[in-house]
């Protein structure tokens, strides 16, 4: 039994590999992240997320994870969300959220394999990875170690966003990683005093992507002032929208 | 003469090195480096930037910039924008501004020392620096390489965002940079129905970092939809508004 459980561990039964990508820093990856692995949970999946931005963790803060990371028999055992997701992250390692890793990349791409590697995930349905912006260490590292991981990209309207996103999107394909699709984020906002929808960040950004690319479009989410607020204060999994559980369906 | 030129270019002569820098994406460093260039030299100043995301470089689509770089005697030659600024970025070295750069650390730091050291950079008042999100490799090289850099720090008031830029504080402070004070980004909104000014990110972020930091609020430039339509078209030289000349003032 006790050879069995150790055997198990080594090849942890996740169902299903998500790497969240942008290219571009700001236009909601770990947001989008969050809201994903919330509407898979709330769904009845067993969710686990790996922050893989290891000089700039978000997920602890907007998932209001701060229990600390403990160790059982040499493994992380990663802290769980109050819906139940587990959460692994440089900032669960630190004293202080505001402590600055400055860490070259051979160091964040270890950080990320022993994420994976030395943690005990359990059986899990879905483990999402948030990847940081930039085509570098750690999104070469993810894709590398955990080839069957599909990619889910995110991406806000303007051009300026877009032209970043497509390097994502050809970094992904160039390596082998199979890109499910695309979600926008943050284009239309609503006026709070008289209601008129706007468009705050406008462009054929999106567009050109799914027709340039062959992409389908998986979701899209407005601006909400409350998803701010709400990461803000490590409460995310409570919003929910139709935006974000057609995303999930 | 010709080894007074040589000499002289080993030294470039340059007034100051800024460093704009957030740790976290997407809260406008390209687009502030962007402004402030551009204020600089409405000035009278002679500007450079030198473009340090590597992997996700925006600064030659925000200043209309597409001009191959240029070899002369061996050193590149940064292309000019509309309003005469040298630029220097990745994306001036590829075909495609979609390609994607899938460069580990030690290529990124190589990349941006050659951006410094084999740039013919001429006499400059001030040689700007858009850093990448995050404290690895291209800020520490930067840090490293050229000491006497004062950074500046752009940040959105969501307590998400403030909690990612005080690491890159607590970096520049570690390595002994000067930091010289904070740049507050797309804080308020205007309607564009009825005009009303609502908080598009809001947040105690920013104060809070002024006052724990003890650093000064050196601008304050609100959300306007003509930067970004702006920055989409390269046009971001023609924006001026008083926000960005209190900044440069
Ligand atoms: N749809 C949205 N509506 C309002 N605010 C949003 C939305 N998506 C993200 N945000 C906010 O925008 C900021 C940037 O999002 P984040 O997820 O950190 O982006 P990234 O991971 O791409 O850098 C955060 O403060 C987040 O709360
Ligand atoms: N004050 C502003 N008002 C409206 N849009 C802005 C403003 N500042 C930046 N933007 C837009 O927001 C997006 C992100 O800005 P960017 O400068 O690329 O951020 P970063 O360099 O921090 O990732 C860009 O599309 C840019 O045009
Ligand atoms: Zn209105």
């Amino acid at each position: 039994a006790a050879l069995e459980s150790q055997t198990k561990e080594i090849k942890p039964k996740i169902g299903a590999f998500l790497a969240v990508m942008s290219g571009k820093g700001g236009v909601g990856k770990s947001s989008v992240t969050a809201l994903l692995a919330a509407g898979l949970q709330r769904k009845g999946f067993k969710v686990g997320i790996l922050d893989a931005d290891i000089t700039g963790p978000s997920i602890p803060r907007i998932m209001g994870v701060s229990g600390r990371i403990t160790l059982e028999n040499g493994k992380m055992v990663p802290p769980l969300s109050a819906g139940g997701i587990r959460v692994i992250s440089a900032n669960l390692l630190l004293d202080r959220e505001d402590y600055a890793l400055v860490w070259r990349g051979p160091m964040i791409s270890n950080a990320i394999r022993q994420f994976w590697e030395n943690t005990f995930w359990g059986k899990l349905d879905y483990l999402l990875l948030d990847l940081p912006p930039g085509t570098s260490d750690a999104p070469l590292t993810i894709m590398q170690m955990l080839p069957d991981t599909d990619v889910l990209i995110v991406t806000s309207p303007q051009v300026l966003a877009s032209m970043i996103v497509r390097k994502a999107i050809n970094m992904a394909r160039r390596v082998g990683a199979r890109v499910m699709g695309v979600v926008e984020n943050m284009g239309t906002a609503v006026c709070p005093r008289c209601g008129e929808t706007f468009e705050l960040f406008r462009g054929e950004g999106t567009e050109s992507i799914l027709r340039d690319l062959g992409l389908p479009l998986l979701g899209k989410i407005p601006y909400d002032q409350r998803i701010s607020d709400l990461c803000d204060i490590g409460a995310i999994e409570t919003y929910e929208s139709e935006a974000v559980e057609t995303m999930v369906a």
